[in-house]
Order: structure tokens, then sequence, then C-alpha cells
């Protein structure tokens, strides 16, 4: 028995040949949310605010898909979505639709703590986070050029992408979009 | 997407996840991270967050099946964890787990996952592939 943490900034197909200049600010920033979680643990905070404040930290990173540096919908805008849960009282929270909200991990704790419910969504979670006083943004600073030019790809290759899906080659003839799964290429 | 789990000293559990969802994806569109036991599910056992294709992680309840088979067939974390990935479509899946004895395991049948951990014992690690 001890503590113990992990943390992910999402999968997918990372290439091995991923470039320096976007390795390293990823692996800096999960060191540093690391070092974060181990710091507060060993401080005797609960595990809830452990995971809380360094989703808040990836969060806050351009370079993971969470909060600012989210990825787009095809209409160009975000729509974010997270989730909370207790192991010892199995309460949970879960927001989806965000699209202000800087800090959506914080909305799941609250909708988990001051309601009666688990899961809040799209225009409803966002009045219940002004009605929370909870730090709210225009969409601009959750969007990044590099998520926009993302989604001019994905869009010319006319599908969509998990994490970290490298460009297909424009000559490859992609499946219509009505059959599914095919869509990640 | 980005996730965490913890378990403290005394066995206490918790997990987070958070995302933007997929590329292009319809306005709309909910992904696994809302729905409590695809992407995100702790008990008194384990913590997970998943990440990924949502409707992979949703169809196969990725997070509640690892803590299931932990839990009624008595797997361990790693081996809980690497069933459920392998039983996952290629390429869609990855996640990270903890029980409250502090094991960790970090799957995934993708190329990569970032991911990071660190244990009261001392181990710790950072990587990508």
């Amino acid at each position: 028995m001890g503590w113990a943490i992990a943390l992910h900034g999402g999968a997918g197909d990372i290439p091995v040949d991923l470039p320096n200049d976007k390795r390293a600010p990823r692996e800096a920033t999960l060191r540093r949310c690391l070092d974060l979680g181990v710091a507060a643990l060993t401080a005797n905070r609960s595990p809830l605010d452990v995971v809380e404040l360094v989703v808040r930290e990836l969060e806050n990173c351009p370079h993971f898909n969470a909060g600012r540096g989210s990825v787009l919908t095809t209409d160009g805008t975000v729509e974010m979505e997270a989730s909370i849960m207790d192991g010892t009282t199995k309460r949970c929270g879960a927001v989806s639709g965000l699209t202000t909200v800087v800090n959506p991990i914080s909305l799941a704790r609250i909708v988990m703590e001051k309601t009666p419910h688990i899961y809040l969504a799209f225009d409803g979670a966002e009045a219940f986070a002004r009605e929370q006083g909870l730090e709210t943004r225009d969409q601009s600073y959750f969007i990044t050029e590099q998520n926009i030019e993302r989604l001019k790809q994905a869009k010319e290759a006319n599908r969509v992408q998990i994490d970290y899906t490298q460009p297909q080659p424009v000559k490859e003839q992609v499946p219509t979009s009505s059959e599914g799964d095919s869509q990640i290429g | 997407t980005v996730g965490c789990i913890a378990v403290d000293g005394n066995g206490n559990l918790a997990t987070a996840t958070s995302t933007g969802g997929l590329v292009n994806k319809m306005v709309g569109r909910i992904g696994d991270t809302p729905v409590i036991g695809a992407g995100t599910y702790a008990n008194t056992i384990c913590a997970i967050s998943a990440t990924g294709k949502g409707e992979s992680i949703i169809r196969n309840t990725i997070a509640r099946d690892v803590a299931a088979l932990m839990e009624y067939r008595g797997l361990s974390v790693k081996e809980a964890a690497d069933l459920v990935i392998a039983n996952a479509p290629e390429g869609t899946v990855g996640l990270v787990a903890v029980t409250d004895k502090g094991d960790v395991a970090m799957t995934f049948n993708t190329t990569g996952m970032f991911r990071a951990c660190a244990t009261e014992n001392g181990h710790s690690e950072i990587s990508i592939w």
C-alpha cells in the first residue's frame, strides 16, 4: 500500500519520429503535472483534489486536446467534455458541450458536489458554470493555429481524427462518412 | 484527451478525464469522456481514465470492464487492462489505471500514448511509445 499517480495526454498515431519541437513541450508538461500531483499527494491532499488540479493543469496547456488546445468541431468551434469520479463513494460528475468554461473538470466536480445529478450538458452546463462563478473565456482562448490546420486537413480528407492521427496523403481515396469507423483512416 | 488517476496512502481512489473530442466531429457529438463507465470509472478497487476514439471506448465499456475483471475475476490491474485493450479495436484505445494498493497500469493499442506515473515506492516514468 502507498500513494500512486498516473496521467495521460492522449493516445493515437504518434509518429516515433515526432519532431522535438512537438515532443519537448508535451514531455515538459507531463513532467510538471506529475511533480504537481506527487507534491499534492505527499501533502496529504485527497485523491479527488489531486486528479482535479492535475487535469486543470493539462487543460491549461495548449499542447493537449482538452480545455485550451481542444480540437475543433466541423463548424470550427470547441465543445469540451469532462468527468470525475470518487472511488470511495462512487460519486461522479460529468459535463459536455462546453464552449466557454476554462476548466471543464472543475465544472464536472461541482456537478458532482452541488447537484443531485451526475451529468449536465450544453446550455444547461454553461449556465450552471456561470451561476457557480467558474472562469469563462470566449472561444478564441481555446482555439490554436495548429488545431485550425488539423481541422482543415481532416475536412480535406473528409474524416474525423482521434488524437495525433497523422494527415493522409491527399491522393488516398477515403470512403464517404456513411462508412463509420473507416473515418479514422 | 487528458486524464489523471490517483490513490493516497490510505487506498482512497479518484479519476478525472477531460477532452475536446474528435477533430472535425459533428456539432453536439458526445464521446466517451463524460460517459461514466466508458472513459472514466472509479470504485474502492481501482480508478481508470481512458483515451482514444470515443465510439470505440463506449461500445466496449472500457473503464468499467477493467474494474469488473478485477472485481469479479480477481485479475491484477495489468492483466485486466491488457485483456480489455487487446479486445478493443486496434489503434483506438489507451488507458491509465491504479489500484487501492498503488499498482499502476498504462496500456494502449495505438502507436503511442503520452503518459507519466509515479509511486510512493520510488517508481517514476514519463513515456510516449
